[in-house]
């Protein structure tokens, strides 16, 4: 069964676009049928797949707005098992129109069920705001991951991020909406409180955080200079290596 | 005559918040009264110095919302020469309501301006998106500090930041703003295209970009987990001097 995974939260800066973009080039190396969703008007995941929001004709701006397109249409096949939804920077626009005219937000959730059977996992990366697009995204998912920097402001956005999930889930929007695990990120061993941060967290969150834990690692860093993803790039480094465990703790589930 | 500096960039996490605590305290250690306003929903400078986004009743929401409320009952003074505008989460609200309402944008410029004469430095931090905070304080400013990670996708943020600066100026919204400077942060001299950044932003910007260059330091992350900006929790440490030395820049101008 296709698993919808929302990759969300609205601090900046938290590893969203790094942890799509690896995860679902792990989940794919290990055979799965990836789709990656690009639903930021900064289009950072399209760039990093050598994209340009600039200049999609076909993105999630033309199927969010369009009943003509269709996923097939808008997506982007990059290797057996693996496609990419490019994000534009129209998506600006479309929040702007979905909030001043009320439209509804379900679009995306049922072009994206219609098609499930054609993958293993859709990941959809979200822009760092709780407004329209992260909204969209929630509907249409069926759980959440939630990158959390290993740093002071941590349970501040989770706490954010977790409210809108309930409001979504308990609002009816999505019933059956769940957090799937909050992942620590950008854990710097030489930060005197990054170890404070990951073990409040799992006391707050029990059972909702994972295993894994991302390292800070240069190697995340460098990678895209040479047009490539960190698990592609340097695939023994640290956090090539905890990419793909936490990929395995995925499919344990 | 007071100088109020918006520090933008829709890029999550590339030091807005950071830069605007730590050159607020060092023009203010430096004998310069300073305001900083919070126009983050999110709120991550209010948490910085100590009070709670979640729990403010006079703040940069009040501020906009309330024609009775004025800068000197919205601030919270923290020392001679430094205080502060809190954030509130109710700023999301507001952003919606502006944008349903297409209310005027310059409601901030007005009690600013008419503010001036009792500050040096006016420093205003806003959230990772172009949309209407960010406009606002775009709308409000004399000048603008973009911080910019030392990252592949440094220059798509500019270019994105740079855009929206001349629109607010040509549109006539602003016709004085100006760009101060493009700020490179996060500088990990570990990584291997951290000066190619650097050296490509010199290139691209000439005369745009700080002398000054802020680099990655743990000391950032650990200090506010003792409560403190990193200026004060390590003041010899390479990111401290370095926030010093932009405050100098700044007031060599
Ligand atoms: N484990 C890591 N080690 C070092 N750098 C990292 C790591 N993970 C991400 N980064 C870097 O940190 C920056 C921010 O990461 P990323 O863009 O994935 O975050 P985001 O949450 O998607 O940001 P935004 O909120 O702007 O969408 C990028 O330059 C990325 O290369
Ligand atoms: N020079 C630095 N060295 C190490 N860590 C840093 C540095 N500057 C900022 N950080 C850390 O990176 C994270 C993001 O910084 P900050 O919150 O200032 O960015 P931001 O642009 O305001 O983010 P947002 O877009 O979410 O508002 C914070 O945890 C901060 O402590
Ligand atoms: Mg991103
Ligand atoms: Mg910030």
């Amino acid at each position: 069964m296709t698993r919808i995974l929302a990759i969300a939260n609205q601090k900046g800066g938290v590893g969203k676009t790094t942890t799509a973009l690896n995860l679902g080039m792990a989940l794919s190396q290990m055979q799965r049928r990836v789709l990656m969703v690009d639903l930021d008007p900064q289009g950072g995941l399209t760039v990093f797949m050598g994209l340009d929001p600039y200049h999609t004709e076909r993105s999630s701006y033309s199927l969010l707005m369009y009943d003509g397109m269709t996923v097939t249409r808008a997506m982007r096949p990059f290797s057996t098992g693996l496609a990419l939804i490019p994000g534009s920077i129209d998506l600006a626009t479309a929040a702007v129109k979905i909030i001043q005219e009320q439209q509804p937000l379900d679009r995306l959730r049922e072009v994206l069920r219609s098609s499930r059977i054609n993958f293993d996992y859709i990941l959809i990366d979200t822009p760092p705001s709780l407004d329209v697009m992260t909204a969209i995204s929630l509907v249409a998912a069926d759980e959440v991951i939630i990158p959390a920097q290993c740093h002071y402001l941590a349970m501040l956005g989770i706490r954010a991020i977790k409210d809108t999930i309930d409001r979504v889930r308990d609002g009816m929007r999505n019933p059956a909406l769940k957090l799937r695990g909050v992942l620590p990120t950008m854990y710097d061993s030489q930060a005197d409180y990054a170890q404070t941060v990951v073990d409040e967290l799992r006391a707050v969150l029990p059972g909702q955080v994972f295993q894994t834990v991302i390292p800070y690692d240069v190697r995340v860093l460098d990678a895209p200079h040479r047009g490539r993803a960190v698990i592609e790039d340097a695939p023994n480094s640290p956090a090539a290596l905890a990419y793909r465990a936490l990929a395995e703790e995925l499919l344990a589930d």
